[in-house]
């Protein structure tokens, strides 16, 4: 795999990261394990609830292209709730806590957290 | 993704990672569109409990399993996806029918982030809990020589590969194929990352110089959303959103 300019020398003096390959610090919240699981993540959702709408339409768009007719993404919103407590306590609370504070459909934020498995489908 | 273990001559574990997610979904103004839309997700996770850290992680907001964490002074996980027929479709079946006796990978290392309390029964938890899905579980401890790439299929690990220090092997690193088979041709990102931690040397080794390594395309590409340090003797995450300027390999 030697395919300049696709591939390069290794670099050397890039940290502190700055520069074109550099897009930002990771913003830092804590989660209390102490609070009841669906009220862990408000801190973190409320401040990042628009960049996981647009996260999520992306997916809606991809799955619409498949599915012209839309099916795909009613059949996320309309079966996959079901199987919310089918998922293992406390993670299940949690992701009812994290639609609750986005406003993003239970459905969807199901789809997210086993998207790994879905993905390798 | 590319996850490394690396112990430096003081018997330090420094582990590291790229994220590199959202293959084939969506390419625009030459870059991939669900890359784009995860990088704003990007947090930094303080998990505490009495007021005390238990474990610390990189995360997608809203995501609630665990890719990449550390539990201070005990153990660091990442872990890297791995594709095989025997996928998680058919965990997914299962678990449709009724069978549901596997485990969801993202709850798994959740789980572990937060009740395994040593490198061993880390470890043990990650070979031995049968998943949905395959995957790859990059361990590091806190004692010289603590390190290994676990390759889990649904029900068993596979040639867990460990850190061997008297044989030369200071490092482990893992991208998305099995370390006992040549990776893709078209996507070898192993061979570029090894040849750079080779040419750093042992001796040379830091948080640093790992950061440089995970910056050299194709390691860096147009998945890559992350990079996350970690050293688990302080106890120190860091993370940086990542970007790959043109020309960059797409994966």
């Amino acid at each position: 795999q030697y395919v300049p300019p696709y591939t390069e020398d290794c670099r050397t003096g890039m940290y502190p990261p700055e520069g074109p390959t550099f897009k930002g610090e990771v913003p830092w919240y804590t989660v209390d394990l102490d609070l009841p699981p669906s009220k862990r993540w408000t801190d973190v959702i409320t401040d990042k609830k628009n960049n996981m709408e647009a996260m999520i339409q992306a997916i809606k768009d991809l799955a619409d292209a498949f599915v012209p007719s839309g099916k795909l993404t009613d059949l996320v919103d309309r079966d996959l709730p079901l199987m919310v407590d089918t998922l293992p306590y406390p993670f299940n609370e949690e992701i009812k806590g994290v639609a609750a504070t986005s406003g993003v459909p239970l459905g969807e934020v199901i789809l997210f957290n086993i998207f790994y498995e879905v993905f390798t489908v | 993704c590319t996850s490394l273990v690396a112990e430096d001559p003081a018997g330090n574990l420094i582990h590291a990672r790229n994220l590199d997610f959202g293959l084939f979904m969506g390419w625009k103004n030459k870059s991939w569109v669900m890359t784009e839309k995860l990088k704003p997700l990007v947090v930094n996770v303080d998990f505490r409990r009495n007021n005390r850290t238990v474990f610390k992680s990189t995360n997608f907001a809203g995501y609630v399993g665990m890719l990449t964490g550390l539990r201070p002074q005990m153990f660091t996980l990442t872990m890297n996806e791995r594709f095989t027929l025997d996928g998680g479709y058919i965990g997914i079946l299962e678990w449709i029918l009724g069978k549901r006796n596997g485990i969801w990978m993202s709850f798994l290392t959740r789980s572990v982030l937060e009740n395994a309390t040593s490198y061993a029964e880390a470890k043990k938890q990650l070979s031995d809990t049968k998943l949905l899905a395959p995957a790859y579980f990059i361990l590091g401890g806190n004692q010289t020589g603590e390190a290994c790439i676990i390759t889990r299929s649904r029900t068993q690990s596979i040639h867990p590969l460990e850190l061997d220090i008297q044989q030369g092997r200071w490092y482990v690193l893992e991208t998305n194929y099995d370390h006992w088979k040549p990776p893709l041709f078209l996507d070898d990102r192993r061979t570029p990352a090894m040849k750079c931690m080779n040419q750093t040397t042992q001796s040379n080794i830091s948080v640093k110089t790992v950061y440089d390594v995970l910056s050299t395309k194709p390691v860096l590409n147009k998945l890559t959303t992350y990079t996350t340090l970690m050293e688990v003797a302080s106890g120190k995450l860091e993370s940086f959103i990542r970007d790959c300027p043109n020309p960059c390999m797409p994966w």
